[in-house]
C-alpha cells in the first residue's frame, strides 16, 4: 500500500492537520493506517497523546539504529497506530550529515520490516528541506503537499517542485504527487486568485478537493483528537473525506 | 538601538510578517531600520524584492567569511535596507556545527561593522531552532514571539520558554523577550481561550496589543509591498502601528 510524505518547506501550510485527519479518514474507513511522526516539534505526537519523554522511544532511537521502526509503534488516541518524535530528532539533520546511508534509512527500515504490508503509511514533516525531511521523500512512493490559499505559500510551491523534480532524477523515479489548496477562505478574493494560479501552474497535480478554512480543524489538538472526533458535522471533517476519496479514485492510496 | 530577533521556531506563525510589517512602520517613524532575512525560503527578501540570484550576494557569503555584512546591504521596495537570504544559507544550519564561533559570528559581525549604530536591526528567523536562528537570537538583545492563536502554537510557547532560559543561562544576561498573538479572529471563541490562557501563563510577557487575522496582510506580499502601502485604512495596519507604539513605550525599540 502507499507509503505517503505529507511534505511542504514552508511553515504553518496544514502538514500536520493534514497527516491527522487524513489518517483519521483512513483508519475509519478500515485502512489500519501508520503516521510516522518525523517533526522534531513533535506536534503530531501531541495531538495523539503518543508523546515521549525519552527519545528513545522515539523515532529518534531508530536513525541512531538503536532500536527498530516496529518496536516504537504506539497507539494514537484515534485508534490507530503512530511511531512518535521527540525534539532529539533534530540532531539527525544537523549533525548526521547527509551520506545516503542517512537519507535511505527509513525508507530501508519500512522495506526490511514489512512496515507497509497491508497498510499505508503516512509520514509528517518539518518545515525545513533537511535529512528528516528528504529521508521521508526517500521513504516514500507518493508526496501529498499542502498549499495554504495564502501569496507565501505560493511562492513556496517554486522550491518544492524544483526539489522534487531534482530528486525524481536522482532515484530515476517517477512520484506521484498531488497539490492539495488548504485553508481555502471562499470570502476571500485572494483564495479564488491563488486556485486559479495553482490551477494553471500544476494543471493535474492540483487536486479538485480544497480544505476550507474551518475553525473545527484548528480546535481538534485542544482536545487530542481528529476532526471526525471532535467536530464530525463540521466542513472541516467533510473535506478531508472528500479529499480522501479523490485520492482513492486516483489510485494515491493502494 | 535595539536589535531584535523576530523567532518563533512554529511555522507560519507570522515571523515573516510581522518582520516586514513591523520594520515598515519603524520606517515610516524615521528610525531607518535594517532588516536582514535569516530563513534559506528567502521569504522577506522575496517581499521587498531584494532576491539574490547568487548566494554571494546574501548573508550566507558573510557566514563563510567571505564578504562583510555591510557590503551585502541592499534598498527594499518600502525604502528601508535588508541583507537578503538565499537558499544556501541552509548549509549553515546543516553543515558547519554548532560551534561556538558560528553562534557568535552574526554578533560579533554587527558589533564590529556598527551595523547597529543609530537605527534598530530586525532579523527574520526561520522555523527551526538550528545555527540560523541561534546566531540570530545571539546578535539580539530583544526577542519578539509571534503566537498564533491556534493550539499547535501555543503548544509551542513550551519550547520557546525552555530554549530562551537555556540561552538566558549560557550568556549570562536578561533578554527581553514579549509575545504577540498573531491571526487573532475575535469571532472564534478559541481566540479568546486562547489569549486567557497565554495571558495567565505568560503575564507581562504577552503584548497587550494583537495582530488581527485580516486578508491585507495575506495579500501585501503578492504586490512586493508591506500593509502600509498596500493597505494603509486596514486593520492589518492599525494593528502593526499600535504594537510598534505599545513596544517603544515598552523601552523595546531605543
Ligand atoms: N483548514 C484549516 N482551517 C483552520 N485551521 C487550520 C486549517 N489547517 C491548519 N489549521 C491550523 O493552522 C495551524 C498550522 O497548521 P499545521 O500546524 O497543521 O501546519 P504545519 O504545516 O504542520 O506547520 P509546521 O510547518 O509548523 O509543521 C495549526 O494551528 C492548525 O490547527
Ligand atoms: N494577521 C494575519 N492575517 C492574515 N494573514 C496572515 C496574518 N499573519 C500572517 N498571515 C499569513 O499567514 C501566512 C504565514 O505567515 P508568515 O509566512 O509570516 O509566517 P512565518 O512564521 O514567517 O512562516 P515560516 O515559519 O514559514 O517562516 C502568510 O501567508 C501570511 O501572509
Ligand atoms: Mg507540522
Ligand atoms: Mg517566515
Amino acid at each position: 500500500m502507499a507509503k505517503i510524505a505529507i511534505f511542504n518547506q514552508k511553515g504553518g501550510v496544514g502538514k500536520t492537520t493534514t497527516t491527522l485527519n487524513l489518517t483519521a479518514a483512513l483508519a475509519r474507513r478500515g485502512y489500519n493506517p501508520l503516521s510516522i511522526d518525523l517533526d522534531p516539534q513533535a506536534h503530531l505526537s501531541f495531538v495523539c497523546k503518543a508523546t515521549v519523554s525519552h527519545s528513545d522511544d522515539s523515532v529518534f532511537s531508530f536513525y541512531q539504529q538503536v532500536r527498530p521502526l516496529t518496536q516504537l509503534i504506539r497507539p494514537a488516541t484515534g485508534g490507530w497506530l503512530v511511531i512518535p518524535a521527540h525534539v532529539e530528532l533534530s540532531k539527525v539533520d544537523t549533525s548526521f550529515g547527509k551520506g545516503p546511508n542517512v537519507l535511505n534509512r527509513l525508507n530501508q527500515g519500512i522495506v526490511k520490516e514489512n512496515l507497509n504490508t497491508g497498510r499505508p503509511i503516512v509520514m509528517d514533516c518539518c518545515p525545513m528541506l533537511g535529512v528528516l525531511s528528504l529521508s521521508a521523500i526517500f521513504a516514500s512512493d507518493r508526496v501529498l503537499i499542502p498549499v495554504s490559499a495564502d501569496y507565501l505559500a505560493v511562492q513556496g510551491v517554486h522550491s518544492v517542485e524544483r526539489v522534487l523534480r531534482a530528486l525524481e532524477h536522482v532515484r530515476n523515479k517517477r512520484l506521484q504527487r498531488p497539490y492539495v489548496i488548504t485553508r481555502f477562505d471562499t470570502r476571500r478574493k485572494m483564495s479564488h486568485q491563488i486556485v486559479d494560479e495553482l490551477k494553471a501552474r500544476l494543471g493535474d497535480e492540483l487536486c479538485k478537493t480544497r480544505i476550507s478554512e474551518n475553525v473545527a480543524l484548528a480546535e481538534s489538538p485542544a482536545s487530542h483528537r481528529d476532526v471526525f472526533a471532535h467536530a464530525p458535522g463540521s466542513r472541516g471533517a467533510s473535506d478531508y473525506d472528500t479529499l480522501l476519496d479523490e485520492l482513492v479514485a486516483e489510485g494515491f492510496i493502494e
